[in-house]
């Protein structure tokens, strides 16, 4: 197993500090319309680099902060952290658990770090290369993204031929 | 590059064959380049054969049959560039019953090397899963994880489903 | 109610005589993936005078004549029949009972038949026009088409709002 | 004809209020007109805000949300512009069990002055249905219709399915 959990905190839906503990296998999420379940996997796909708002169902990034509700208010700083387990070394990091965590403020200002020390954008996504799921780009299957797999134009399925040559 | 693209697409061709033929107990797939002469920039076709069907564009499709599809692709593309971990966003909304249970069969066998993260409504998948997490909104606007465990009977398991839906 | 009964024959994956009785109220179709429910669907719309293939998940309307099986050869013509209930007169026709009648035959040629009798397609337009569900262009709404409803951009949005006035 | 797009459009809007706080049971909707000044080129934004969360943009809602919003504009269509028929294929494919009773209701009341054809793969929306059709490929590639009675009791419904599916 690679992951061994994720953590929001501030992040979309989830003002309180949440941890999903991964096992090994399948693990499933259930829940009603609305409740957070695709907030997860933006948050998985945040933390891993993503760049575009877009694809975290967003206009600006600084909406994946959470933005309050009727009767709470908002918070500044949205976090997410990743932890997984690095006991064959497959990381280039010399530790048996690597924690990597992305912060966007509400003032715009970014922080990425790797095992709580401060790193660039750069070096976290190279982590993540390293494990074969930067180079895959299918490891997030977004919500109503299936169908889309096979409606792209001929021009654009060949992309998804290239990226995995 | 020429040569890289050319096994890539080989690869997949055959494992989408076998992924497909899986899926749908039978039948059969053809992936053709538009352009094999220019292969850095031929376009890419799919034909599937459904059992007991004509082979025809996937556009052909119904909705069902383009999922478990575009499934099949997918799994083929995790076949030939592994992930370790694959994060699901209801892939099974647009599957009937049987096809739910073809995919968590897939599913089952793959989460031997690989971790599965899966969002669904569908029962079935969630009795597939080995770790169970609810999400709720008790309080409107903010979101809550519930580890539920996973009961031996499926009725406890859809009692619990339906206390977080 | 307005519609009595659709009759298929030879329509896409229905090579028997099928009869889709209707009745007040509301009528649910199952049954599994690529069963041919959606099938009934693109075969009202083609009744109604439906003139783009695309629109029936065809790529020429020809493809919308059964184009047989390994076990069953294909058939020449697609034939679907519309049948209305006028006692209340609402229809520009002077019985009690409408039908409405289109074929296809492979050679490429068109009939559309009134009460048996031959008629342009203009005139078979006309028809439902008086019945409002020509007006409406949101009577058949056809799977995954639902969400693109609030998808589309501003200026096709005000499509929508331009029909209903 | 500007004036018609006027009233039109306010009487949608009316409806589109109305329907999304019946399937939200709460929460309000706004249309924006992108121009007001220039009524016939206008664009329209669409605000949803179920309840107790924020007014946002409907692209930042979750997948079952956008899919009831869409339901709740189209039932606005249908209350400003009738339509003597509605055939609807699979709407309910991203909502949860809630709110799948919910449009049941909502179709109930309508089926007053609407015939409604309905595909689906929910039982709760089959199980709302008066009438019943099931549609077999016994033999490959072949469509049948079968019609189901609808029995009083759920678990026989639930079996003759499960004998379609
Ligand atoms: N920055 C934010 N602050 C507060 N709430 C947010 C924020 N971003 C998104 N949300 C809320 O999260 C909800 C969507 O959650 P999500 O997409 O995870 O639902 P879901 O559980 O996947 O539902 P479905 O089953 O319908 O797909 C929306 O109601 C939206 O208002
Ligand atoms: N002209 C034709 N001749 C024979 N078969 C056809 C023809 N056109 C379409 N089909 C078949 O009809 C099937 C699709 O049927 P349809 O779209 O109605 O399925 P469905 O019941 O709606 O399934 P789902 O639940 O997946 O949406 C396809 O397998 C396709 O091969
Ligand atoms: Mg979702
Ligand atoms: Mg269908």
């Amino acid at each position: 197993a690679l992951i061994k959990r994720v953590e929001l905190l501030g992040f979309k839906s989830f003002p309180e500090r949440t941890v999903v503990d991964f096992s090994a296998g399948i693990s499933a999420v259930v829940g009603p319309n609305g409740c957070g379940k695709s907030n997860v996997v933006d948050a998985v796909r945040w933390v891993l680099g993503e760049q575009n708002p877009r694809a975290l169902r967003a206009e600006r990034m600084e909406d994946v902060i959470f933005g309050g509700t009727e009767s709470r208010s908002r918070v500044s700083v949205a976090e997410v952290t990743l932890v997984m387990d690095n006991h064959d070394r497959s990381l280039p990091v010399d530790v048996s658990e690597v924690e990597v965590r992305r912060r966007l403020y509400r003032s715009g200002e970014s922080e990425y770090l790797v095992n709580r020390q401060v790193v660039r954008l750069r070096d976290m996504r190279e982590i993540f290369l390293d494990t074969g799921v930067g180079k895959n780009a299918y490891s997030v299957m977004e919500q109503g993204r299936i169908d889309l797999l096979l409606a792209a134009k001929p021009e654009e399925r060949r992309q998804v031929f290239e990226e995995a040559a | 590059s020429s040569t890289l693209f050319r096994q890539a697409f080989d690869d997949i061709r055959t494992e989408f064959q076998a992924m497909f033929r899986r899926l749908f107990g039978g039948g059969r797939t053809e992936l053709k380049l538009t352009d094999p002469d220019a292969l850095l920039e031929s376009g890419i076709e799919f034909y599937a054969q459904p059992p007991g069907k004509k082979l025809e564009n996937i556009t052909l499709l119904s909705g069902g049959e383009r999922a478990l599809t575009a499934v099949s692709l997918l799994f083929a593309l995790y076949r030939v560039r592994p992930s370790p971990f694959c994060i699901l966003d209801e892939i099974d909304a647009a599957l009937d019953d049987e096809n739910v249970g073809r995919l968590v069969e897939l599913l089952t066998e793959f989460s031997a090397d690989t971790q599965f993260l899966v969002v669904t409504h569908n029962k079935r998948t969630a009795a597939g899963a080995s770790h169970l997490f609810g999400i709720t909104m008790e309080e409107q606007g903010v979101s809550r994880l519930v580890t539920l465990r996973l009961p031996a009977s499926e009725r406890a398991e859809e009692r619990e489903l339906a206390e977080v839906h």
